[in-house]
């Protein structure tokens, strides 16, 4: 049976969108079979493995909203994608009268779970119904977190809707780690928001760290991970890292 | 009758908080009257001016969903803040039965259109219900957008849920701009992303470029805009240059 890891910040830009991509690559690359769901109406994981979301005929919208089989909006790219449409946006209001309108998403996966080894959930950056299914759906959460004050901010917020979660929804979910992201090596603000992080939140902040290239900026226009676009980079080579440490972690 | 503008782009992290204050503050350096209402649950503006959402007793959501007084929830600081609070991540649904719900921001500002010349609305990442309120109180829009493809292909989203507005709610809203942001000068990624702005929108890109420094993510955690933190940088010089800017088009 698949793992499911969500990636949730309800901050926006912190790279939840790389961060499911990229790691989901690294893992496929080790030969793990994964699925990419993306719940965000901007659809940004679907647009960045080449597929237009305005191009398709039906999303993630219509298996959480009208039960559509999630196999029906499943695309093969570098990774196994459930693709997200604009329709989303819409989903929050058209669920809010559903009996059990947090669970839609659990029931979805639940018939591909034994297909694959991984299922990672990229998320909105909200609290709203869309995040709450995926951190009911989740056995585990990945946070990317900017090293940056008002990112920072945003994780009591998050941490307080886990936990209703775990209470109301989910008793199993829990933090996988916290990923810093956007480093810039350079600024003292990004070390001391790190410092700040590991007082905070102690081992559960990852030992990997994603530093900032324009290579993750390129690589969505190409519809690629960055593991594809450049290999050989300092970008692939992070995520990498991230996929040790999460299979290492797995293990314990 | 102050002029209301809405800062609004659905893509995360795109500097629409940044902006939103900074200009705010730029107006008020030069004599003009200023009322910041912060629409997003994370309420990273009322953070930025010092302010905690949390020890607030009411908050923008007690606003729109209770008609409380819009002066009830008003901070003095460098600008006037409308504050917000994590109450706002339940505004939606609690608004989704009121009948006028998209109209809620509008009466509400109303009052106190007479004691402001400008009345600035920060929003959530999102096109939801309070995006839609900030759309429907406004006769101007800016848009920041960051120079990479996924902040990019949001535009068109936006247009199509501006349009949507202008049909139903509002017919005098535009787009007073469109802002560059997060701008890293030494990337041909961001020349070219500036190109593609430029061909598709035209003079409604403004000619100000707000490049990146770490002194806006230094001034939040000290409750300053960075005319405050920083008077004489070039953070501070830029959103200057925009308000000169946005205020000549103003006059046209
Ligand atoms: N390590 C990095 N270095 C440089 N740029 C990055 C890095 N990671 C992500 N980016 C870029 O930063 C922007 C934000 O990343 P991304 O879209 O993944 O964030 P997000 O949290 O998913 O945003 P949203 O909240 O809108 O869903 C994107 O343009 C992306 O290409
Ligand atoms: N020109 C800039 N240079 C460097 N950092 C910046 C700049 N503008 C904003 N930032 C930083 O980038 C981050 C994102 O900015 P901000 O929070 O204003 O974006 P936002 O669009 O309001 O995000 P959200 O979608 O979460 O509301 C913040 O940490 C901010 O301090
Ligand atoms: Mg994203
Ligand atoms: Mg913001």
């Amino acid at each position: 049976k698949a793992k499911v890891i969500a990636f949730t910040n309800q901050k926006g830009g912190v790279a939840k969108t790389t961060t499911t991509l990229n790691l989901a690559a690294a893992f496929a690359e080790r030969g793990h079979r994964v699925l990419c769901v993306d719940l965000d109406p901007q659809a940004n994981l679907t647009m960045s493995q080449g597929i237009d979301p305005d191009s398709l005929e039906v999303s993630m919208y219509d298996v959480l909203v009208h039960r559509l089989s999630i196999r029906e909006v499943i695309r093969k790219r570098e990774v196994d994608v459930a693709c997200a449409s604009i329709d989303l946006a819409g989903a929050e209001i058209a669920m809010s009268a559903m009996i059990g309108r947090e669970r839609a998403l659990k029931k979805a996966i639940e018939p591909v779970r034994d297909d694959y080894d991984f299922i990672f959930i990229d998320t909105p950056p909200s609290l709203g119904l869309l995040t709450i299914n995926a951190l009911t759906a989740a056995q585990k959460v990945i946070v990317p977190v900017q090293c940056e004050y008002l990112s920072m901010r945003g994780l009591i917020q998050l941490q307080n809707t886990l936990a209703m979660v775990r209470d109301e929804l989910n008793p199993d979910v829990e933090i996988e780690g916290i990923l810093p992201t956007l480093v810039d090596r350079r600024t003292v603000h990004a070390k001391e928001a790190i410092e700040i992080l590991e007082e905070n939140f102690g081992d559960r902040v990852f030992a990997s760290r994603i530093n900032k290239t324009i290579r993750f900026a390129e690589a969505p226009v190409k519809g690629m991970s960055v593991l594809k676009y450049d290999p050989n980079g300092k970008a692939a080579y992070a995520y990498r890292r991230l996929a040790e440490e999460v299979l290492a972690n797995g293990k314990r």
